[in-house]
C-alpha cells in the first residue's frame, strides 16, 4: 500500500517544510520512491528542492479545483527517485472558491487514488493552519506526521490538533493515523529544549519518534541553494537526523 | 491619534507573536497606554501575557462576528499600562462564518472606532496566513509591523506580503503604512543571518528598523512564565531589544 504522509502543525514556523523536503529526499536516497506534495500558498518546498516556480506553469491548485489530474502536473528534482508537485500562491484562494463544491474535503484524496504511477511514499506539506487545504492533507493521508519545534508555544496547539485529527477520522477518513510527534530544533544547550522534549516524550510516549533533529544551521542554509540537506551537506548533523526518521518509518511501515 | 499597529507576516514563526507581546509591554514601561488584540486563533499572545483562557469567557471572537463590543472584552495584564482582548480558538471559523456578511473585511475596524477609551498604542497579533482575520488587522491598523527572521524561507514571502499590502491599502484602508521591517532572531555568529539582514537592508533600505533583534533563549522561555521579556529578564538583550525598538517607534511618531 502506498504511504501518504501528511506533515501538519497550525503552528507556524515549526519545522513542516524542512520535514517533507528532507525526509523525502531520505527516503529516495534509501531506494524508495517519492512523490513530495506542496500543499502551502508560500510554496517553501517547491523552492526548496530548486523547481523554479516561474518555469513550470503547472501546479496543484489546478488539481484542487478540478482542472488538472494529478500525473500532469508532476515534476522530477534533483535528487533521483524523488519528485515533486509545485505549489503557487493561487492555494491561498481555494478556501473560498470551493465554497460550494461538495467535494471540497477530498478534492486531493479523489486525485491521488486516480493516479496512475504508483509511489513508495507521497509526503504532503501543509500550510500553518486547520483550514481547507490541511483538510484536504488529511482527508488524502493514511499517516501524519506531527513536527513540534521544542519551544513552548509548540506545545500550546498540540492538544487543539489532536482534536482536529480525530474530527478528520471520524467524519472524512477512518484511515488516518498518528505515525508520530517529531521533535525538531533540539538544542541540547538549552534547559528549554530538555523541558518541552521531556513534557512531550511523558505526554505522548510512544508516539513521539525516537530520531529527535537537532538545530543545526546546515538545515537552514541548504534551502537558499535549492537543495535538500542530504545533496547540500550529507555530514551534517541534519543530514544525519533525517537519514535517522526515514530508516524509522521504513522500520515502522515493514512491521506494520 | 491613535497608532494601531498590525503585525503580520504569513511566513510562520517569524517572530509575530513575540514581537507583539514584548513590543507592547516595553512601550508600556515606557509609559505609553497599550492594548493588544490577539487576532491568531493559536492565541499564543493570550497565554504570553499569561491570561488563562478558560477563565475569561470574552474573547476577540464575539467582537469579530458583532455579538459584543471591544470595550467589554478588554483584560488588565501582569504589565502596568498594558491591557489585551484574548484570542482563542474559535477564530479559526471567522473565514466561513463571515461569508456573507458585507462588513467581512471591516468587523474590527469598526470595533475599533466605536472603543471609548483612547490608547497611545493598539497592538494586533495575526495568525501566519493572509486571510479574513489578518485583511481585519490590517484594514484597521495605520501602521504594519513585518517581522522578518534572518532565515531563507522568511525572505521568500516578502515580495507577495508587500503586494498584499498594496491592494488593501487601495481597497479597504488608504491610511495605511509600513512601520517598517523588524530582522528577528539574528544571530550573528551564523554566515546566514548576515546574509539575510545584508539583503534586506539593501533591498527595503530606511524601511528597515535600525534595531534589530537577536537570537535569545530568554525570549523563548518567559511564555512559558506567561510574562512578557521585560518582567521576566529586563537585563537579557531580548529585552534590551524590544526596550530599544519600542524607543525608536515612539522617536518616529513624534517625528511624524
Ligand atoms: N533543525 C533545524 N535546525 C535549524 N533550522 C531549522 C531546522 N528546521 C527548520 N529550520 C529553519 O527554521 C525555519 C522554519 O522551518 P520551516 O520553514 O521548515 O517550518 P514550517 O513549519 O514549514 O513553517 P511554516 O509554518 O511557515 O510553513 C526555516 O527557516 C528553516 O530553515
Ligand atoms: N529573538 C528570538 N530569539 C529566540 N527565540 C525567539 C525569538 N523570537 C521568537 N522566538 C521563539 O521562536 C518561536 C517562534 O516565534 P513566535 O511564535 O513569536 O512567531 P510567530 O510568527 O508568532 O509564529 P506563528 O506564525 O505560529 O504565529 C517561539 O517559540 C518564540 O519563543
Ligand atoms: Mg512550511
Ligand atoms: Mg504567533
Amino acid at each position: 500500500e502506498m504511504r501518504v504522509l501528511s506533515v501538519s502543525n497550525q503552528k507556524g514556523g515549526v519545522g513542516k517544510t524542512t520535514t517533507a523536503v528532507n525526509l523525502g529526499a531520505s527516503l529516495a536516497v534509501l531506494g524508495k520512491k517519492v512523490l513530495l506534495i506542496d500543499l502551502d500558498p508560500q510554496a517553501n518546498a517547491t523552492s526548496g528542492l530548486g523547481i523554479n516556480k516561474a518555469d513550470t506553469g503547472r501546479y496543484v491548485y489546478q488539481v484542487m479545483i478540478g482542472a488538472n489530474d494529478l500525473q500532469s502536473v508532476i515534476e522530477e528534482t534533483c535528487v533521483k527517485g524523488m519528485y515533486a508537485v509545485p505549489g503557487s500562491y493561487h492555494l491561498a484562494g481555494v478556501e473560498l472558491e470551493l465554497v460550494n463544491q461538495p467535494l471540497r474535503e477530498r478534492m486531493l484524496a479523489r486525485a491521488l487514488s486516480l493516479l496512475e504511477t504508483s509511489f513508495d511514499f507521497v509526503i504532503i506539506d501543509c500550510p500553518p493552519s486547520l483550514g481547507l487545504l490541511t483538510i484536504n492533507a488529511l482527508t488524502a493521508a493514511n499517516r501524519v506526521i506531527i513536527p513540534v519545534q521544542c519551544e513552548y508555544y509548540a506545545l500550546e496547539g498540540l492538544g487543539r490538533l489532536m482534536k482536529t485529527l480525530s474530527v478528520i477520522k471520524k467524519r472524512f477518513n477512518p484511515r488516518l493515523e498518528l505515525a508520530g510527534i517529531l521533535l525538531t530544533m533540539y538544542d541540547p544547550r538549552t534547559r528549554l529544549s530538555q523541558d518541552i522534549a521531556k513534557e512531550v516524550k511523558g505526554y505522548f510516549n510512544s508516539k513521539v519518534f525516537n530520531t529527535v533533529i537537532p538545530r543545526n544551521v546546515r538545515l537552514s542554509e541548504a534551502p537558499s541553494y535549492g537543495m535538500p540537506i542530504c545533496l547540500y551537506d550529507i555530514s551534517s548533523k541534519g543530514a544525519q537526523g533525517y537519514l535517522m526518521l526515514a530508516k524509522e518509518i521504513i522500520r515502522k511501515g515493514e512491521n506494520g
